[in-house]
């Protein structure tokens, strides 16, 4: 499986329908603070069926719907989506590309789609399953990570390999 | 349950251990149950020395020392059962020139098999990567992304050409 | 005590402000009582937003602007009562280029009346310094000190000469 | 009131006695992650009186005691003396330079001396105070106090500012 793009529209601070390229190799993301290099790493996250909105910084998750700016309105919708080439057939499904989506509405709820059609959390999930794949699999490591992982809070580290499990 | 957890946690410390003698050339580091007869409730231990210095706990350790150990024990996790990618949102931040380079050889190792997508201010790192995509806000709290350049297009400092 | 903790606290909010205003050429921040009849109990709350972007939770800010946020909020703090030298120990880790030459930009408009002792691995903020100490570990684990180097002593990209 | 002077011998991983001079203006400290940058920021705090071992990254006062490398023998003692300049008389003490020291010992127990002469604790504490100098007047700066003062729990931003006032 390899990743082959990213799309955003309405996620965070990409207001504009966005698209990402991937490559083979190491691709640097870079730019000036605060220009949303982490927010695609949270819409990754957030694709991939995250449900905890700390885990990308908010506290609901239709935080992460386009809030507006001194230029923009707000939007009333946040989507995501992440294609991936399937020629292993590492996901169990029939298709040589997968595309995972997920919207978020204002009053906070979810909508889920594999290769454009409506699915479940659950459906997102079990696709995933062992791949190592998935919203906690550790795929995505980012510096706040470092205090948790050493904390000498035990509880917190433990927290941690429990959801590699 | 009780089985996997005990396979996955040596392969974690397993991993870990490699990661961590090739981030600091060397050293020792280790990683168990405070008790070991109950795996599903037990703390997990961890204890970092790096080369030629006396094993301390690991709040003693400096910023990048911390940054290393903590990458170690994230990628040997991430190790057991790898996704086709792995994103690293500036977790090269605390890391002098050197370490950089062990950093940016770690990620070589691996890249056959593993997209990375590292995210940096580090010129080194940005020097290292094989595509790069810049994010900007031309207006203001609106990012779009702005094409992506080969490391060839790049002058020697690491600016664009 | 009630009193005096209402002074320093409009202080710590002017400075905060204007700091801030500085680091972010523009913008807007407050700091405010949330139970200002109870000031000894009162959460103080803090509120953060960049120029040309809409006010939000100081959780969603980027790193490097949280960063500048809690540097503004620090000095603000610092200078009520100003000692005469100031540490700052890798606080530039997250900033990028142009966020680093308003920190450096800062540190020369207080360096007439504060000694700062500057912890870094730029080499912007290096070659900005006025004096610069090494610290080594030639023995593992002992540590020394090599010598200052004044900023005309480094060659342009900051290495030594 | 100027900093003249920092010496350590024995504290943290300056095994030996060593010396920094301090001069107007912006000094840089510089070196390979691990040398020592942090534990002279720590040895500041430290000799001006913090009573948290916490603040320096420990558990208990004796680990700031040299413990030892693979090459050289722990030692029984951690000494560290601030030197500065007093012509201003910001501290109430009729000398044109104050020297602050501190050592500790393998019980935990601390000794402080102000120009050489034994003192209490309460002593650095009281000549310090209202100068800005002393171990709780924000004048180490960290990151990790980046989060703290941050910290949606309000009470961590609660206490950052007690302790300034
Ligand atoms: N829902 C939202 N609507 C609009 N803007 C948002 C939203 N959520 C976050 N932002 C903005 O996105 C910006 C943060 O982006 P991000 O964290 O990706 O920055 P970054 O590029 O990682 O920067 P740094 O280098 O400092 O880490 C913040 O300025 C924040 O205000
Ligand atoms: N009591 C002690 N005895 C001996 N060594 C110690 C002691 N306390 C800390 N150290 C060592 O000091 C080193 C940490 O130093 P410090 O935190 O000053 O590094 P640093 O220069 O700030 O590095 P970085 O750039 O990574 O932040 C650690 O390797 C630690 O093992
Ligand atoms: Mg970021
Ligand atoms: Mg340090």
């Amino acid at each position: 499986m390899k990743l082959k793009a990213l799309r955003l529209h309405g996620f965070k601070s990409f207001a504009d329908a966005t698209e990402v390229q991937f490559h083979d190799g190491i691709t640097a993301v870079v730019g000036p603070n605060g220009c949303g290099k982490s927010n695609i790493s949270d819409a990754i996250r957030w694709v991939l069926g995250e449900q905890r909105p700390s885990a990308i910084r908010g506290g609901k998750m239709e935080e992460a719907i386009f809030q507006g700016s001194l230029g923009r309105r707000p939007v009333n919708r946040g989507a995501v989506s992440l294609t991936v080439s399937n020629e292993d057939r590492l996901l169990p499904i029939a298709f040589q590309e997968v595309e995972l989506g997920r919207t978020v509405y204002r009053d906070g709820g979810s909508e889920y789609t594999i290769n454009r059609s409506a699915c479940r959390l659950r459906d997102v999930v079990d696709l995933c399953r062992d791949t190592g794949l998935g919203a906690n699999a550790y795929s995505v490591i980012e510096s706040r990570m470092i205090d948790a992982i050493l904390s000498d809070r035990a509880e917190e580290r433990r927290a941690m390999f429990e959801e590699a499990s | 349950a009780t089985g996997l957890f005990f396979d996955t946690f040596d392969q974690i410390r397993a991993n870990f251990q490699q990661t961590f003698e090739r981030l600091f050339q060397g050293g020792e580091a280790d990683l168990w149950l405070a008790d070991p007869d109950d795996p599903l409730e037990s703390q997990i231990e961890i204890h970092a020395s790096p080369r030629g210095k006396k094993t301390q706990r690991i709040d003693l350790l400096s910023g990048g020392e911390r940054a290393l150990t903590a990458l170690s024990l994230l990628f040997g996790i991430y190790l057991v059962k790898p996704s086709p990618f792995c994103v690293l949102d500036e977790v090269d931040a605390p890391l002098d020139e050197s370490n950089i380079e062990r950093f940016i050889r770690l990620l070589q190792e691996f890249k056959a098999d593993t997209q990375f997508v590292v995210i940096t201010h580090n010129p080194r790192t940005i020097e290292a990567a094989d595509w790069i995509y810049g994010v900007t806000m031309e207006e203001p709290g609106v990012s779009n992304i702005v094409g992506v350049r080969l490391e060839d297009a790049l002058d020697v400092s690491g600016n664009a050409a």
